[in-house]
């Protein structure tokens, strides 16, 4: 269950938005996490079909959802009473509104705090792939921004600039927008299923061997791609693993596990007492490897002396070992004897503390190695604790080796990783 | 139904017939200045739940845009013998205010720069708005200024690069 929802229906103090922010202007955000919408039939458009419209609107929506912890859900069926944002269409005095629109030119919208929003149909709206006219998504990403609770802003790459620019007619909302917005409405902070580096080889444009990764997030049903470079996911995630990887189970995955020696160059996915092997080439699972074995297979069939169901795993080619994490306990499982080393071990004898007593002891969630950091991390909730390292070690030789540092959220170092309403999932 | 209430539909006639009247002279920067705050900030929320009936219609019949420009700048125009409207010390200050916020040259002047900033397609939400008795910025955002204290390294060391490139479309 998402921790988040019970900050902030606390009527004071612990909530995840600004605490000076949401007890001064108690009523500038939404303190619902799921919020119903609803075009209304008789503010459609002239100039779209209603299909476009509710297109776009919904891609509005979802960009917002993407970078705070608020859902919505397109509501058709309850009386409009119980709808919590309208939005409609209109031309000079529309839909009982206090405000009328001016014709064709001037103000394209207006939208209500907390409330409704309206188009002056007497504007050209079009749609993304139309690059003439006023962007339809352009301006409904703007006007949620009111409803959701913020004003203008004079800031050039802002969504909330007051004037039209058609320059950037796709923008998307940039680092100091998500903070805006984020003072009102918090971080998303949910923990996580399994979160790897994806590596492969490709040839540049010289025909040399690079060798790149890219970051995957999973949680649930869901995965992201993240840019570490922009400190935040791919424009337009999550996805449904289902759409991005076939084969491997819908959902709640337990650990992936890449094995890259001179000699290997497996990747696994476990969930339950199963795993999958990954074709990479195909870009899905193998039902049957060139070795001949068939998957899904029993993890203590292919990992002999490792039990599933596991809490996460992961290869740490220092040692060319694979970390099977269960529990309080870390078995450690060779892939060139093809056997475990020793007994299961306590995760906090393996990995101990830096500080006393800030440690994960047990289930944790991911443990990750990460490319971008050159650091092995332990995930577990809505916090992560990074293994010290070699330059770690240079800096303060008296931390202990494979020692791990004081917990930190992780919504402080990778951002913005939200759930969508699953109706906006493609 | 789409909704209409003149008889001849005239309310939800074709688009092209209805224009906005474009700002040219002082007295309509000076109503576009207090429309959006300039002047004095908008209690937006209280406009929200005024009665219909008590708000000035000021929507205009359909009329030709060519027209609506005549109008407009036959009007700016100085006629003879009536005096150049006066300009408040507020209209002024507001006028400023506009034109740093819009960066372009503070003059106090109703120039080109500052007409066509007027006249640009715009959201009608007020730019200064009063809500629940708290100003809600003052045109600029001071998150505008916080800096980012998010951690970068590179990861070169291994071999390997981040292939994900910075993508504009989604």
């Amino acid at each position: 269950k998402k921790r988040f929802l019970q900050l902030l229906f606390t009527p004071r103090g612990q909530v995840s938005a600004n605490p000076d922010l949401v007890n001064k202007l108690p009523k500038m955000a939404f303190f619902k996490p799921k919020l119903t919408w609803r075009l209304m039939g008789e503010g459609y458009s002239n100039q779209l079909s209603i299909e476009d419209q509710k297109h776009v609107l919904r891609m509005a929506f979802r960009m917002w959802s993407e970078v705070i912890p608020l859902e919505f859900e397109e509501n058709i069926q309850s009386p409009a009473s119980m709808v919590d944002i309208k939005l409609g269409f209109g031309t000079g005095r529309h839909m009982g509104c206090t405000r009328t629109f001016d014709g064709n030119g001037h103000e394209f919208a207006h939208a209500w705090q907390l409330g409704d929003i309206h188009f002056d149909d007497d504007d050209h709206f079009t749609t993304p792939s139309n690059g003439n006219g006023i962007s339809l998504l352009k301006v409904a990403v703007h006007e949620l921004g009111h409803v959701l609770g913020l004003p203008h802003i004079y800031r050039h790459g802002s969504v909330m600039q007051p004037s039209y620019i058609p320059e950037d007619s796709m923008s998307e909302l940039d680092w100091l927008d998500r903070k805006a917005i984020q003072q009102l409405y918090g971080v998303c902070e949910s923990p996580f299923d399994t979160v790897f580096d994806w590596i492969h080889r490709e040839k540049n444009q010289y025909g040399e061997a690079v060798i790149q990764f890219i970051t995957y997030f999973f949680r649930n049903e869901l995965y992201w791609l993240y840019e570490n470079r922009n400190n935040r996911t791919r424009y337009g995630d999550p996805i449904s693993i289902s759409v991005g990887w076939q084969g491997i189970p819908s959902g709640s995955i337990d650990a992936f596990v890449h094995i890259w020696t001179w000699t290997l160059d497996v990747i696994y996915f476990f969930k339950g007492t199963q795993f999958w092997r990954y074709d990479n080439e195909n870009d899905q699972t193998y039902t049957e490897d060139a070795e001949g074995d068939k998957y899904p297979k029993l993890i203590s069939e292919g990992f002999p002396g490792v039990q599933g169901p596991i809490d996460t795993a992961f290869y740490h080619n220092r040692d060319q070992n694979i970390y099977f994490f269960k529990g309080s306990n870390v078995v450690i499982f060779n892939v060139n004897t093809n056997q475990i080393n020793g007994h299961p071990k306590r995760i906090i004898d393996v990995f101990p503390p830096v500080v006393q007593n800030d440690h994960p002891i047990e289930n944790l969630n991911v443990v990750y190695y990460s490319y971008h950091y050159q650091s092995i991390f332990f995930f577990k909730n809505n916090f992560f604790w990074k293994v010290v390292n070699d330059w770690d070690k240079k800096k303060n030789p008296l931390l202990p080796l494979n020692g791990l540092m004081p917990k930190r959220k992780i919504s402080d170092q990778w951002f913005d990783i939200c759930d969508v309403h699953y109706s906006m999932l493609d | 139904e789409k909704l209409f209430h003149h008889r001849d539909h005239s309310d939800i006639a074709s688009s092209s017939q209805r224009w906005a009247r474009p700002i040219l002279e002082q007295t309509a920067a000076e109503q576009y200045l207090s429309k959006y705050g300039w002047t004095e900030q908008i209690n937006w929320t209280k406009i929200q739940h005024q009665k219909v009936e008590n708000i000035e219609d000021d929507y205009r019949a359909p009329k030709d845009l060519l027209q609506l420009i005549r109008e407009a700048s036959s009007d700016s125009k100085p006629r003879q013998p009536q005096a150049v409207p006066t300009r408040s010390v507020v209209y002024i200050e507001a006028l400023k205010q506009f034109q740093k916020a819009n960066g372009i040259p503070v003059t106090g002047e109703l120039d080109t720069a500052t007409k066509g900033a007027m006249n640009k397609p715009r959201c009608g939400v007020p730019d200064k708005v009063l809500s629940e008795g708290t100003l809600m910025y003052n045109g600029t955002s001071d998150i505008a200024n916080q800096t980012s204290d998010f951690h970068r390294t590179t990861a070169d060391n291994n071999g390997g690069t981040n292939v994900t490139v910075s993508s504009n479309s989604r």
